[in-house]
């Protein structure tokens, strides 16, 4: 009946035993530890009817959630999940549903977790677009601000429900808090001095909706033309099947001060990754020297 | 020049806001990443000369590459007798990096410079990676090993399948499995 632990010397995360999801995440340099739990979701696109502006359809140029009936849908897990540990790397690896499957994995050396997820085809059976969200909520204490990159370089900093340069009238409680990540977003407790810091492996969307909280949008598959150029939904036309995406967002919880010069070097590790070559080998070691 | 001018190309195409953000079309969506994937072919060949060069070898030696790692794909891991492989590091310092190829069940040894042993892992793919549509593998588990590799420079290593036979030094990632409780599923 224990949490399941996947641990290196650096991190410890811990995982409910009946469910596989997750709970906490330690630092174990800097014994800063938090409350955490992922989970999947889903905003409904809005059909509208492109007859004005404020009835625009969610598509390809636009996010905009329906939220008549409450913005979030959650994804409940299925609650099956496995363990597997070895001499380098440990993970759990967690089966959401049909269609949504994720492995946290933490190798022995790493100051991050990667969370590798495997997203669709988005199931369109009760003609419902979608758009599938990660969402991270912690116990930090982070207000109303968090961070979103500028292609890579500086950090902006965004305010819920706030604009710097007008006062903003929200009608889209959703969209109007969604900003371009094309590398990282981050949230701050300036009480504990943490930061959490997610890395991305390519540009989407994000957003800290709520305290303590961050997400980003992975997927998305839309049922309707939003008029404004493709003149078709985004919803693969031809293909007529759906895609299945895979990649992996990076968590690294470090004291604020530290942060940066953690989420830099494995951002820049994680673009320049190695190339990879094979060759055969047909004669003697001498020549693979 | 000429082989690095196709990606260059694709890439001067894909700047357009369309493919930045995905807002076109379905097939010049797919025609963006034709463009891409050609241009990366074209591309490989000039990372295979510099690694030529720069090991100084007497003849040219021909490699290969696995695009299709991120579903875990690759023509030559998954067929393996025994391969080398080499990691390019492009950044301008050291970097541990661990790599993760698809290969058949079975026991592997690596072998670093100097003929050190490396440690490996061996582990089942997850079953949803298995049946993604598209994927054509024989692969089902995944050899994880620990390189290091130097500043702008490479590292090579040989991957050798072994007999079982040989004693058991080869790790194997150990699965726990818990399976939904059925009430939870309705």
């Amino acid at each position: 009946n224990e949490d399941v632990v996947v641990q290196n010397e650096f991190l410890s995360l811990a995982f409910d035993q009946a469910t596989g999801a997750l709970k906490s995440l330690t630092n174990l340099e800097s014994k800063d530890s938090i409350a955490i739990s992922q989970s999947f979701g889903y905003y409904i696109g809005s059909v509208g009817d492109n007859s004005k502006e404020e009835l625009r359809a969610a598509g390809a140029y636009i996010s905009r959630p329906n939220c008549s009936d409450g913005c979030w849908k959650e994804l409940k897990s299925n609650g099956s999940y496995e363990v597997v540990k070895g001499a380098l790397g440990q993970e759990v690896r967690q089966y959401i549903n049909p269609w949504i499957s994720q492995v946290i994995r933490l190798h022995t050396t790493s100051k991050h977790v990667n969370f590798e997820w495997q997203v669709g085809p988005i199931p369109i059976g009760d003609d419902v677009g979608k758009e599938i969200i990660s969402r991270f909520s912690t116990s930090m204490k982070t207000g109303e601000e968090f961070w979103t990159d500028s292609n890579g370089r500086q950090n902006i900093r965004r305010v819920r429900n706030f604009r710097s340069t007008f006062k903003i009238n929200i009608t889209e409680p959703v969209a109007s808090n969604y900003y371009p990540v094309v590398d990282r977003l981050f949230v701050r407790d300036n009480g504990q001095k943490t930061q959490l810091t997610i890395l991305t492996d390519r540009a989407q969307g994000g957003a800290s909706l709520n305290e303590g909280q961050v997400e980003l949008m992975v997927h998305r598959r839309l049922l309707v033309d939003d008029w404004l150029g493709v003149s078709e939904p985004l919803n693969e036309v031809g293909l007529g099947q759906g895609l299945v995406i895979r990649g992996t967002h990076r968590l690294i919880l470090a004291k604020i001060d530290k942060s940066a010069a953690r989420y830099r070097a494995l951002s820049q590790a994680s673009y320049w990754h190695p190339t990879i070559l094979f060759t055969a080998v047909t004669t003697q070691e001498s020549r693979l020297e | 020049q000429h082989e690095v001018a196709q990606l260059r190309e694709a890439v001067g195409v894909a700047q357009h806001h369309d493919a930045i953000t995905g807002t076109e079309r379905q097939h010049v969506a797919d025609d963006y990443a034709r463009q891409l994937a050609e241009g990366i072919g074209e591309c490989q060949d000039v990372v295979a000369d510099g690694i030529n060069k720069l090991s100084k070898v007497s003849s040219p030696i021909q490699y290969q590459f696995c695009d299709l790692l991120n579903i875990s794909q690759c023509h030559v891991t998954e067929n393996l007798g025994q391969t080398t492989i080499v990691l390019w590091n492009s950044l301008s310092r050291t970097v541990n990096h661990y790599v993760r190829l698809p290969v058949k069940d079975g026991d592997y040894s690596v072998t670093g410079a100097g003929n050190s042993d490396v440690p490996v892992q061996i582990t089942p793919l997850p079953k949803e990676l298995l049946t993604i549509p598209g994927r054509i593998s024989a692969a089902t588990h995944e050899l994880t090993f620990r390189a290091k590799l130097p500043p702008v420079g490479f590292a090579t290593y040989l991957i050798k399948k072994v007999s079982k036979s040989r004693p058991k030094k080869y790790n194997r990632g150990r699965v726990l499995q818990r399976t939904a409780r059925s009430d939870y599923l309705q």
